[in-house]
């Protein structure tokens, strides 16, 4: 790198010029506020805070988003999950075989956690929900859970547990294999995790007095 | 004579130019601008001045050679936001503070 640019770089805060291998799509939550920003009238401009997400109501001028990493998980194993996000918006999945799913949301108890699925009966559930077509995001309000995880030692997490809807799951079988069904949701099971950092060298808390 | 004045100057930074563009997805480049003009004796109200400087022209008026006159700088500025993506593929979003000249001053 010359000189100019790594200084430039430096004033960036970035210690390397970055190389991208295989660049990902830009998450539609980034593109959304880097958007907002840019649209803002020129008069407002220097009224955005650079050192604030108001999206988020946090302080911070860094978003990062780490695209889902589980695909390596060995399958069959339970896969950690942040968000359960439509991979593509307002398009609707349907299982090959039209049937239907359920969806459940468990709180397990520390030792279930550790089990997971093993200890069924000392699991909360938190939400059921049952569908044939996804459509956009699916939300769940967790803020009553999430009260208690104030200390990381009380975050047991969470269960997330999609299967055939009732009886079908039989059928399914018969029909050739309940892998098929699931393959035909795992396209919308993501899981992506964003982090929001505040870089105290260019967010300095004493700023030169404006006039 | 006004042209002279201080006040913003017209600067495009192109990213593409520094060869940024296979990590910055976002903006391609922006307009960053410059400050650049005289401060003269009198400091009239759009050049944004401070009493100093209302001081240093008076001065300057009647010691050009002693006294130089206030420096044009920008004294409104806003920030930008780019978008990259870092050496781990992931997508980042980062503002930065103070890096357009929207207005200067004397």
């Amino acid at each position: 790198l010359s000189l100019q640019e790594s200084l430039l770089l430096k004033s960036l805060g970035l210690s390397t010029k970055p190389s991208p291998k295989s660049p990902v799509p830009v998450p539609s939550v980034l593109w959304r506020i880097f958007q907002k920003r840019k649209m803002l009238p020129p008069t407002d401009k220097d009224l955005a805070d650079a050192c604030r997400v108001e999206e988020f109501h946090v302080p911070g001028n860094i978003i990062r988003v780490f695209a889902d990493q589980g695909q390596f998980l060995h399958q069959g194993q339970p896969q950690r999950l942040l968000w359960l996000q439509n991979g593509l918006h307002n398009s609707y999945h349907t299982s090959s075989q039209g049937q239907g799913f359920e969806l459940r949301l468990y709180q397990p108890s520390r030792v279930a956690l550790r089990g997971l699925a093993s200890h069924e009966g000392s699991r909360r559930l938190l939400e059921e929900r049952s569908f044939a077509q996804l459509h956009k995001s699916l939300l769940f309000n967790l803020s009553g859970v999430a009260k208690d995880w104030r200390t990381s030692s009380r975050n047991p997490g969470l269960v997330l547990e999609i299967s055939v809807r009732g009886g079908e799951g039989g059928a399914a079988l018969a029909a050739g294999g309940l892998q098929g069904l699931c393959t035909s949701i795992d396209s919308f099971l993501d899981t992506s995790l964003l982090v929001v950092t505040l870089s105290p060298e260019q967010c300095k808390a004493s700023r030169r007095r404006r006039r | 004579r006004r042209s002279s004045l201080c006040k913003p100057r017209r600067l495009y930074i192109s990213f593409s130019d520094v060869g940024w563009e296979n990590w910055i997805i976002a903006p391609q480049g922006y307009l960053a601008n410059y400050c650049l003009g005289e401060c003269p004796f009198p400091l009239t109200a759009e050049l944004n001045s401070t009493n100093h400087a209302i001081l240093q022209t008076m001065v300057h008026s009647l010691d050009p050679e002693g006294t130089p006159q206030p420096c044009c700088v920008p004294v409104r500025l806003s920030p930008i936001s780019i978008l990259y993506y870092d050496n781990n593929d992931n997508v980042v979003l980062r503002h930065y503070e103070d890096m357009v000249v929207e207005e200067g001053g004397c």
